[in-house]
């Protein structure tokens, strides 16, 4: 599974 | 952003903030779990590390800020300020059960291995069942002052909240993170017995306390 995005949740 | 992880982000907040003045007002950490407190200071410097290479919002950066100082806070209230007061022979839970399992599991199973990936989802799986070491000391001792309650109860809405979150986001994004889902659904179970005791005894004004 590749990173879509940084993670943007606490 | 969306209402219900606004709540759960006003929730932990919240709980930070209780537990902060519980300790600073009443000069004592009695019935408190430091082992709880050291794991949280982990769980949020393994996961904020990004503060530095990452720009998200300037929300963003200003929770992970207050996290991570309030946790540091909070360690420093209970093993330096009002040391005296820390009540260690109940904190007996052995938190390498929890510290090496998260290890090996963020090594195995994340997103991508790289060492920044590998903190976060470490971070995530810790975060799960960081509060344990606190659950210990309250069924160790067979109770805990209502403040601790509601603690208790702001910090398990938070990751409760969150869910709801997760969910809105796949509908309405098609976003999902499962290792997040996951760890969050397992830290949300955890608290489940504590919840039941919270609505039945301490939203009736008794103060939580265990059948012995």
């Amino acid at each position: 599974v590749g990173l879509q995005t940084p993670h943007d949740e606490l | 952003m969306n209402i219900f992880r606004l709540l759960g982000d006003l929730s932990h907040l919240l709980a930070i903030m209780i537990l902060l003045q519980k300790i600073f007002y009443s000069r004592s950490c009695a019935g408190i779990s430091a082992k709880s407190q050291v794991l949280f200071a982990i769980v949020y410097t393994a996961r904020y590390l990004d503060l530095v290479t990452v720009y998200v919002s300037l929300y963003n950066i200003s929770m992970k800020v207050v996290f991570l100082l309030s946790s540091y806070a909070t360690l420093y209230l209970i093993y330096l300020k009002f040391r005296a007061t820390y009540d260690r022979n109940h904190d007996t839970f052995r938190i390498e059960f929890l510290l090496l399992p998260a290890i090996v599991l963020a090594l195995l199973i994340n997103h991508q291995f790289s060492a920044l990936e590998v903190l976060w989802t470490f971070s995530i799986y810790l975060e799960s069942v960081a509060i344990l070491p606190q659950l210990f000391m309250v069924s160790k001792t067979g109770e805990a002052e209502s403040i601790t309650s509601h603690y208790l109860f702001a910090l398990g809405s938070y990751r409760g909240l969150y869910i709801l979150n997760w969910f809105y986001r796949y509908w309405t994004e098609g976003h999902y993170d499962l290792i997040a889902i996951v760890a969050g659904v397992v830290q949300t179970v955890l608290y489940c017995d504590f919840f039941y005791l919270y609505v039945t005894k301490v939203l009736k004004g008794k103060k939580l306390q265990l059948p012995a």
